[in-house]
């Protein structure tokens, strides 16, 4: 199983919407791919069309050890799955805060997971506390999604820091497996520059012996469009909603890339 | 003083830019402004040209007692003052998590300021945490910055749940001023459709009790523009960047209708 969180602690670049259509656009090439929202505000939950009824176990109440993951799953779309998330996980910070061995506890449950996904993806929440630690510690690669603003730039080597700590500390096997530039407003010159400072960075890191050494720019730009952002009112993902949109298109050719591993 | 949060835990909606940028126009017009920096990601230091060398006092040793406000306050422009933020700043929410009233910190700290201004605005995390929290006890009015998407309306609730639990447990005199509407697609149907519901939902709370019963839509809408997101990489403010485009032209309309309090 290809197991992937998608992070940054920057708000509002993508993360959500490159988590649903991604794993939308694998599940429709016939992969089984299961969705984790490890958001306290569940819009990976919303967009996917999955917002728990208050009976419904969530992610909350597995790393709180109430529920195990088979019961927190729903099946959203042929090959698709989500353990949803709730208000209630925004007191996981908190209640976890003590307890010892807390940045493993999804690891374990997954592990004692007794369904098999080709995929899984994890939706973090814009920040590096202990939802994000959590997820770090137990995938094998990290996507980091970016608008290709100035600020990005400043975020990313917060954010290696982090995932360099993780895999020195917790997860040897953790890697970054490539940046997504997402919201991409065509014809700036903002987005070209800065897509190319993102670029030579990583080209500069390669041979060394960080978690990011290999890691690559996917060459799918993912465009700004509207219908990206319309989709999640109808609990839809990009496909199901706007087919032949550029949103569509771009995420379709994303998930192709990250299957075949090419752009590395 | 008018002392103000800028807070969403939605990221990525323009609470930085409009901090900096309604910050940057009222010192524009005469007024003494103070802005401080609550995120660790520390944007708007940044954008205000004013990053923290390392033996520079930062908010983090205002907020722990190491240092005064005074101290770690710089001026960046004729009448603008910045409180600037830095890394440390992430490790606060942990360390202050178990001091007896750690949600009154900095207003307590601002009672103890010996300078005076006409506006202090607070830059807030995309969280709902103790920074924020400390945000919403120690300032009278709420501004919320909201991107015209879906999920926008999704999280306003529970925002304004929370203001409501500030404002019953720990600061009885706070407001929510407003609502302000960023990154607005201009011609597109979301964004008048979201737009709508906004302004429906807070004439619906009028007469109640609620601290939103007076809240209004700010009439000026941010339209996104690209020199926006420019400007920061340049340490400027709108008005120092790029003075004659749509973003200088709509955050100077909405620096104007704040202090009229014009749209009510
Ligand atoms: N390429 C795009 N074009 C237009 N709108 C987009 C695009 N990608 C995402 N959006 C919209 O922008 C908003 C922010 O995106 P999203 O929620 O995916 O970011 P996020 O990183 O998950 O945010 P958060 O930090 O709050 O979790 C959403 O309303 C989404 O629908
Ligand atoms: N109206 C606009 N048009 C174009 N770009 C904008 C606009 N407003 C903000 N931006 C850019 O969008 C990005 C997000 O904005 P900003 O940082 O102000 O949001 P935020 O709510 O403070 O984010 P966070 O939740 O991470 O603190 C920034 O790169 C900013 O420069
Ligand atoms: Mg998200
Ligand atoms: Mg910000």
């Amino acid at each position: 199983m290809r197991s992937i969180a998608v992070m940054n602690q920057k708000g509002g670049v993508g993360k959500t919407t490159t988590v649903v259509n991604v794993g939308a656009a694998l599940a429709e090439s016939g992969l089984r791919v299961c969705v984790i929202d490890l958001d306290p505000q569940a819009h990976a939950t919303l967009h996917l069309g999955s917002d728990l009824r208050p009976e419904q176990p969530s992610i909350y109440h597995v790393l709180t050890g109430q529920h195990r993951l088979e019961e927190a799953r729903r099946q959203v779309a042929d090959n698709l799955w989500v353990v949803g998330s709730s208000l209630d996980l925004a007191a996981a910070e908190t209640e976890l805060a003590s307890v010892a061995g807390r940045e493993a506890i999804l690891r374990d449950k997954l592990g004692e997971d007794s369904q098999t996904f080709d995929y899984l993806l994890i939706d973090c929440p814009p920040s590096l506390g202990i939802l994000t630690l959590n997820a770090l510690v137990a995938v094998g690669e990290v996507f980091i999604p970016l608008q290709p603003h100035f600020l990005a730039l400043h975020g990313l080597s917060k954010l290696l820091e982090t995932i360099g700590r993780v895999a020195a500390r917790l997860n040897p096997r953790l890697k970054l497996g490539g940046v997504v530039l997402c919201m991409y407003d065509a014809n700036t010159r903002l987005a070209a520059e800065v897509s190319q400072d993102v670029v030579e960075f990583f080209q500069a890191a390669r041979g060394q012996s960080t978690p990011w050494a290999e890691a690559t720019v996917f060459q799918t730009r993912i465009r700004r469009n509207i219908r990206l952002a319309e989709a999640p009112s109808f609990g839809q993902s990009i496909f199901q909603y706007a087919r032949s949109s550029n949103g569509a298109e771009d995420y379709r050719e994303l998930a192709a890339e990250i299957r075949t591993g090419s752009g590395r």
